[in-house]
């Protein structure tokens, strides 16, 4: 079972198109794959065709803590998608009171990774949405998963950034002590322009072979699938972005003969 | 002298790209316009081709409680750009600490408004970059500001952040007891896509006449601008995304009139 984290302190660099597309086109190469909503703006439950405020359980349920009665299993929360094979545990607005609730419990980065050890699950991938930030969320995201994709969009400022999260991905590595392999996804690329040849050029340098050949092409379809809660293959499956999202989940499920 | 916030806790939505090109489009219709980066990450800074590192006198020295050794007036961190008109208060990474450092000290909402208000400026315009979150420093800007932009990507989940941000506002209103005018300018912007039809009829809707006529359109020169570290009209002046800033200008300074 590989466990793979979708992160980027940054904004709007397609972390919840990933995990949707991404989760989905694995789905459809037959893989068994569960998203977790790590986000309170629970976008990747809104892009499965959700309505994350009906939800009264919800993966918070699943990080509190030990004694408390609002404490649930994993396997309690996770619901199916319309999509085979494609699970969900969903988030809502009530997971932002975790960052605050949590703050001083003790072991409170490891609420997720115990949770989905408890569980004893039978998926072949577990790809987890992180929320915009680094604090307590994304931080039980990557002690929980033994992978992360940062995704990242090819403009300027995005070097900048990531050599920061890069920096505080090594201290995590020291702090939360295990092994964290680390895949770097150029998004929402506009392939033809000057800029995307300098700044990938950039990338290339700087991660080698972390970073994925799959580049994902700006595409319309991929913002338009997502308003209508639906994975871009179920929308429009002979799109550049359905097309770019299948060849990114061949390209990670090669990867699987290695792990 | 017009106080602008551009903001929204949302990453990626050309906060620091409208500051930036509007700035440098009201300098263009001869305003005196200061531009204050209140973003850690420093990314107005970067755009107008400063090194945000090189800086020991930034605008966190503005911040810093009166009686600290490190603070400074405004006049004394406040640098011309290579754009005649266009002025600068740049920050770098030091200013993360602010919001740390300011949590407990009394009146640590008012530092930025108390600052401009010393320092007796003799700008038309001075628009506020604010950083994608709802923390002390954007909490500053809008306590500081008459006028808040809030710019917004015409796509699905964009409409259910700013309600969310509104209630903020809102509240800030109460607690802040100063009148804030609101504005909305929807940025990157697909317009002959079907989704951008369906997102905006909602986004007029709901903000009426607070919404501006110009509409930024996706424009990869805008991009393209600020990592050579120039506003668009320096770089390509004849592309749409020029095009569109100096049109919301000429917006801007028609209300001008009212104020
Ligand atoms: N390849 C693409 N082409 C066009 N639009 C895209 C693409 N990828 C993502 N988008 C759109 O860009 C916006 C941001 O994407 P998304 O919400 O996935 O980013 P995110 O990193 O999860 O953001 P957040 O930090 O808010 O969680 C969305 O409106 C999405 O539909
Ligand atoms: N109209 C546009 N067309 C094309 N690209 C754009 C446009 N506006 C902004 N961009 C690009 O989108 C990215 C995000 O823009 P920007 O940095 O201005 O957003 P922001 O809201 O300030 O982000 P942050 O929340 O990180 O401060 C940048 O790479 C920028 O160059
Ligand atoms: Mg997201
Ligand atoms: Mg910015």
């Amino acid at each position: 079972m590989r466990i793979i984290a979708i992160a980027n302190q940054k904004g709007g660099v397609a972390k919840t198109t990933t995990c949707i597309n991404l989760g989905a086109s694995l789905a459809y190469h037959a893989r068994k794959v569960l998203i977790i909503d790590m986000d309170p703006q629970a976008h990747s439950t809104l892009g499965l065709g959700f309505e994350p405020d009906e939800f009264d359980r919800t993966i918070l349920n699943v990080l509190e803590p030990p004694r408390s009665p609002y404490r649930l299993e994993l396997k309690e929360v996770i619901i199916p998608t319309r999509t085979p094979n494609l699970y969900l545990a969903p988030a809502n607005i009530d997971l932002a009171g975790a960052e605050y609730r949590l703050i001083d419990k003790l072991g409170r980065e490891d609420f997720l990774n115990s949770g989905i050890q408890r569980a004893n699950l039978s998926f072949d991938y577990i790809l987890i949405d992180c929320p915009p930030s680094l604090g307590i969320l994304t931080v039980n995201a990557l002690k929980a998963c033994r992978e992360v994709i940062i995704t990242i969009q090819p403009h300027y400022f995005a070097m900048r950034g990531i050599e920061e999260f890069m920096e505080t991905i090594g201290l995590m590595k020291e702090n939360l002590k295990h092994d964290l392999e680390v895949y770097v996804l150029i998004t929402i690329a506009d392939v033809r322009t000057n800029l995307y040849r300098e700044v990938v050029e950039e990338i290339k340098k700087y991660f080698g072979d972390h970073l994925f050949e799959t580049v994902i092409h700006r595409n319309i379809s991929l913002a338009e699938a997502t308003s209508h809660g639906v994975p871009v293959m179920e929308y429009e499956p002979s799109s550049s972005g359905a097309q770019c999202y299948l060849n990114l989940a061949k390209e990670v499920i090669k990867l699987e003969e290695e792990k």
